[in-house]
């Protein structure tokens, strides 16, 4: 299925857009965060439609699932997405890598999109985790500040105010 | 009763997709 495809998303499932465009950004770079990712979506999409069934929802979520099994098919030889534990492990590092970024540009006071960004990708990746269970009390309240970081810093910049 | 055999049919396709996405995570 072409990506495109991937992105002509019924309405009342538009909240899957984010992660299936993190999804994206990741399919060279990292397959496995790609595919949790995408897991992800389509979770959120089955309890969407739960609520609202219709006849596009369910031609997107099947086109998504036949995405999700063509990845676990081509990452057969992944010795992480073959281990719960170890793809666990595999996207935290990643989200929280992304956090660290955006966390110390924002400590020295670096205000810029890329630093905005991260912080926007790391709470979508730590949404992601969730998919291994509920997050530990640590990953919540850094998903929470990554969250409120993006609201907070796009606030400033609408009022040409400088972050503190 | 077309009503309710189109719900029906949508539930067992939404329980399809959600056995085929289980199926993935324990393969």
């Amino acid at each position: 299925m072409a990506n495109s495809g991937e992105l002509e998303i019924p309405p009342k499932l538009k909240a899957v857009r984010p992660y299936l465009l993190l999804a994206r950004d990741h399919d060279k770079r990292d397959p496995v965060v790609a595919f949790f990712c995408r897991h992800y979506a389509m979770e959120t999409a089955l309890a969407l439609d739960k609520q609202d069934k219709s006849p596009d929802n369910k031609i997107f979520l099947s086109g998504l699932m036949d995405r999700l099994e063509k990845s676990k098919e081509d990452l057969r030889s992944d010795e992480i997405l073959s281990n719960e534990l170890a793809s666990q492990a595999h996207v935290e590092t990643c989200a929280s890598k992304i956090f660290v970024y955006a966390d110390n540009e924002d400590r020295a006071g670096r205000f810029h999109k890329a630093m905005l960004k991260s912080f926007y990708k790391s709470g979508l990746l730590f949404d992601v985790m969730q998919t291994f269970g509920e997050l530990s009390e640590d990953l919540q309240k850094t998903r929470k500040y990554a969250k409120w970081k993006v609201t907070y810093i796009t606030g400033c910049q609408k009022r040409g105010e400088t972050p503190h | 009763t077309t009503a309710l055999a189109g719900a029906s049919a949508a539930s067992m396709e939404q329980d399809e997709l959600s056995q085929r996405l289980q199926q993935l995570r324990n393969q």
